[in-house]
């Protein structure tokens, strides 16, 4: 407890001299720590509600280097491993603070979640004044991705650090397996009726469309003709890339037809429609239109970003479902969706990011 | 470019909203 004392107390000396010196990026990173860390102790009027002080020595260090060293990528470490460790201590008091439940495996990817999520949504407050101000805070694009790739590293190795710690010093006190559902979730779920009695009354997903399924099956066929017209197009330029794209697209849209072949598999014609959509828009931008339009990524990105977003939803639900320690009540879901999509998001940019500089380096 | 790394995590995130709600 002193020593968490001692080192709440440095870094309040390290927001004041950040203040001092107008290194506004540590003043906020610090006030983030020291909201996090003593939310729950003002909430509890207790001084002894803590966490362990060997986390928040991980954040002195880091804010300490990125303030005594100026190269930047330790300023990139330190700054999001900063953000991994609030993430850290916000997984732990989501978890004992609210109904949601966590256990270890999954608080380490909600650490690597928020912090990709932080590090997207500060270069999107960034890139926004940079606009409208006419400001230069992201220099470039190449800056830009090194900087999404060090908060990407810094989130999974922290979150797989803190992971290790955890299961060191506290072997039985955090829920680590799904073997022993909680007191308290036992009694929270005979409140609630079991989540298939209302899953009867939403429709299926090729309800929503208004469209018989004979139909949608039949468009899903003339986005599949579609996909195939890109590939001709592909050839015809000559271009190996729209080919490329074109025939993953296709695989795609027969996945669903793959798996059905497993009897334990069944899929909404719906969804089936949905994920050839998003591959049909992507062919068709590949083919032609990314090029000659400035907009048509927009509607692609959103597109398949809500087709991450359902991959997400299907993801957490089956955890949520099938592992007794973790629960996730609706509002805390919607949170993890999006953390879902912008982290993919990150991870798309950077896949992009390592392909086109392979192609350079291999001519 | 950045313009497209930034309008396509933009847009992500949109779609995500909108499927989240």
């Amino acid at each position: 407890g002193a020593l968490c004392w001692g080192l709440l107390a440095v870094i309040v000396l390290v927001i004041a001299y950040d203040l001092w010196t107008s290194g506004y990026v540590g003043v906020v990173l610090g006030i983030g720590v020291l909201i996090t860390i003593l939310g729950p102790s003002i909430t509890h009027r207790s001084m002894d509600v803590l966490v362990p002080w060997q986390v928040l020595l991980v954040a002195v260090v880091a804010l300490l280097a990125r303030q005594a060293i100026g190269w930047e990528p330790v300023q990139f470490v330190g700054n999001y491993l900063v953000i991994a460790t609030i993430a850290l201590v916000l997984a732990v008091e989501i978890h004992e603070h609210t109904r949601v439940e966590m256990n270890r495996p999954f608080a380490t990817v909600f650490v690597a979640m928020v912090t990709m999520a932080v590090a997207t949504v500060w270069a999107l407050g960034r890139w926004s004044v940079d606009l409208v101000l006419g400001t230069g805070f992201i220099p470039s694009n190449e800056a830009l991705m090194w900087e999404l790739i060090a908060a990407t590293a810094v989130g999974l190795g922290a979150g797989v650090l803190f992971d290790r710690y955890f299961r060191r010093i506290t072997p039985k006190e955090l829920p680590s397996s799904d073997s022993e559902p909680s007191a308290e979730r036992n009694r929270e779920s005979e409140d609630e009726p079991p989540a298939d009695e209302h899953e009867h009354d939403d429709p299926d997903l090729s309800d929503r469309f208004g469209l018989s399924e004979r139909r949608q099956r039949q468009l899903v066929r003339a986005l599949q003709l579609g996909i195939v017209a890109t590939i001709g197009v592909g050839l015809l330029e000559l271009d190996l890339s729209i080919v490329l794209t074109g025939i993953f697209s296709l695989g795609v849209t027969f996945l669903p037809a793959i798996l059905q072949r497993n009897p334990r598999v069944s899929m909404d014609v719906g969804l089936v429609l949905w994920i050839s959509t998003t591959v049909f828009l992507h062919a068709l931008g590949t083919a032609y239109l990314y090029g000659e339009t400035f907009w048509w990524h927009n509607v692609t990105h959103t597109v398949s970003g809500s087709l991450v977003a359902a991959i997400g939803y299907g993801t957490f639900r089956g955890i949520d479902e099938y592992t007794s320690a973790v629960r996730f009540p609706s509002r805390f879901m919607f949170v993890l969706i999006v953390l879902f999509v912008v982290s993919v998001g990150v991870l798309w940019e950077i896949m992009e990011f390592a392909t086109d500089g392979l192609m350079l380096a291999l001519g | 470019g950045l313009d497209d790394t930034m309008t396509d995590m933009l847009f992500n995130t949109f779609g995500a909203i909108v499927v989240a709600t």
